[in-house]
């Protein structure tokens, strides 16, 4: 015997909520860029008879410019705007209450483009595997790196590429996460340290990058480490370039990085079967 | 010609946020989704 409640989804209680999911899915999201809040699409709460709330959220995320690993809080960054090519997150969210603070137990996630917007001119996201813009990536991080002393970077993750159409071919923007690395003859290897440097670096241009910016990040913060304890070592830095594996990246080829898809230990029952069905949709 | 003349703004149905709401019919007005913060 529950009751269920259906709060205004512009109501303090299911701002709050939508506030702790949004927190919740960026910390779950290990690739890509940061998302915010778009809009409430819907919520429920179901009180059991002892009191406890179950909130049952639906609600609209969309892509930052701010990438996973950039500090920045969210506040601070910017949504990417429409004809940047859009990316968004539909998620089903289910939250208790226990002891006044809101846990999330379990989330379901599809994360698309939205293609209804595209126009002639508009720049069109290119799947992280295209070789070309690949090729583009490295030639501008060349770039880059023929312009720091004593450092060089190597390729932590490509986060997104896209390209337009102008007369004289395509026009590439792609934006990469760097690391200090390693290099040895050709090689570079990124450093399997904590502390290595990493940013963000923006390219533009045709086969040849004429514009290369990189914003690095603040160092992270390390606790302090007595020279004579034993420090577990630092988990290896994922590959240069991150490689979707999962069986929905290679029949549909992916062209962003998605929220995690779906967390449901308990199988809650509770997460719409919909979006079971459109999770389909890359 | 056509005017345009004031309309009398719709009342806000009541907070839907109590058991009475599961039979009371004005409070079943939608109340979802809210406000878009960026773009639809």
């Amino acid at each position: 015997q529950h009751n269920v409640l259906r709060p205004l989804c512009d109501s303090p209680k299911a701002e709050e909520a939508a506030l702790v999911a949004q927190d919740y899915l960026n910390g779950q999201h290990t690739h890509g860029y940061k998302y915010a809040l778009n809009r409430i699409e819907d919520i429920k709460v179901q009180v059991e008879p002892n009191g406890q709330e179950t909130y049952v959220l639906e609600i609209d995320l969309l892509e930052t410019n701010c990438h996973v690993l950039d500090p920045t809080p969210l506040a601070n960054c910017s949504v990417r705007p429409k004809l940047l090519t859009a990316v968004e997150g539909d998620c089903d969210v289910v939250l208790k209450r226990v002891g006044g603070v809101l846990t999330v137990t379990a989330f379901k996630c599809k994360t698309e483009e939205s293609t209804e917007d595209l126009c002639v001119g508009c720049s069109t996201l290119l799947p992280l595997n295209d070789t070309a813009a690949l090729d583009f990536v490295q030639a501008s991080l060349a770039i880059f790196n023929n312009n720091t002393v004593n450092v060089t970077y190597t390729i932590l993750e490509v986060g997104r590429m896209s390209s337009q159409l102008v007369s004289g071919g395509p026009q590439y923007l792609v934006e990469y996460v760097v690391v200090e690395a390693n290099c040895t003859n050709d090689a570079c290897m990124p450093l399997n340290d904590p502390m290595a440097q990493r940013g963000i670096c923006t390219a533009k241009g045709f086969k040849i990058a004429h514009s290369v910016d990189c914003k690095m990040f603040a160092a992270p913060m390390m606790p302090a480490v007595d020279a004579n304890s034993t420090v577990a070592a630092a988990p290896a830095v994922p590959p240069a370039v991150h490689v979707h594996t999962d069986s929905l990246s290679r029949r549909h080829g992916l062209k962003h990085h998605k929220l995690t898809s779906l967390h449901d230990p308990q199988q809650s029952g509770l997460l719409s079967a919909e979006s079971a069905e459109s999770a389909e949709i890359v | 010609i056509m005017f345009k003349r004031d309309i009398a703004a719709a009342a806000a149905p009541a907070v839907a946020d109590s058991p009475a709401a599961l039979t009371d019919p004005i409070l079943l007005v939608p109340v979802c989704p809210g406000r878009v913060r960026f773009f639809s």
